[in-house]
């Protein structure tokens, strides 16, 4: 565990918290897809099934446990308590375009061809591509709520934060996971331009809003 | 042959 990898991890749950504290404290998930939640809660369930096979750290099992949890419970708030909040009509993005060619590739480059390790390198695949439904939206409406772009800014942040993390350890460990890393930079890229107007618009105090 | 091979990030 290296500084890089602990703050990515914590930028992750900011991101999840941040995120749940939004849709519950305005009682509305307006502007949130909830399209990049399941596949979010997908992406967990998918990747943490070895809480049954296998214990790393205390650490390791109690994240796991309250990533899916979190997700689930966001995944809840838009769909079922504040779903007439939801933004349908805007959240247009057709997720079996990621879903299906994720899980062929999964099925065609991973490591070991076992129903666990598929299983782990879909969830990788599809993370790096589940915001872009949440992006896509943003797109659409032309505009995001500040508190969603402190979401998305963390959310960004971790996977950037991973990438120093797997250079750390492939240095000082000789760790190196291929899937993980290209996933990664693929994730990261698609927050770049993100990144762009967080910086130039948000933290210059402005709304969050692309011309027209 | 082991179950999954250990993954130790999150």
């Amino acid at each position: 565990m290296n500084i890089f990898r602990l703050t990515g991890d914590l930028s992750h749950l900011a991101a999840i918290i941040i995120l749940l504290l939004k849709i519950w404290k305005t009682r509305s998930c307006a502007g949130i897809s909830g399209k990049s939640q399941l596949l979010f809660a997908l992406v967990f369930t998918t990747r943490y099934l070895d809480l049954f096979t296998s214990f790393i750290s205390l650490y390791n099992t109690s994240m796991k446990l309250i990533y899916v949890a979190c997700s689930y419970a966001t995944v809840y708030l838009i769909y079922m308590k504040f779903k007439a909040t939801y933004d349908g009509n805007h959240d247009t993005f057709r997720v079996e375009f990621l879903v299906v060619p994720v899980g062929g590739l999964s099925f065609l480059v991973n490591h070991d061809f076992s129903p666990l390790e598929i299983l782990w390198t879909f969830s990788i695949y599809l993370e790096s591509v589940a915001i872009l439904p949440q992006l896509f939206m943003i797109s659409k409406t032309g505009e995001a709520e500040t508190i969603t772009t402190h979401y998305l800014f963390f959310l960004g942040l971790y996977r950037a934060l991973y990438l120093i993390n797997w250079i750390w350890r492939y240095y000082f460990e000789g760790f190196f996971d291929l899937i993980a890393v290209v996933a990664g930079v693929v994730q990261t890229i698609l927050y770049c331009d993100f990144f762009y107007l967080y910086v130039t618009k948000v933290l210059k105090g402005k709304k969050l809003s692309l011309p027209a | 042959h082991a179950l999954n091979i250990p993954h130790d990030e999150l």
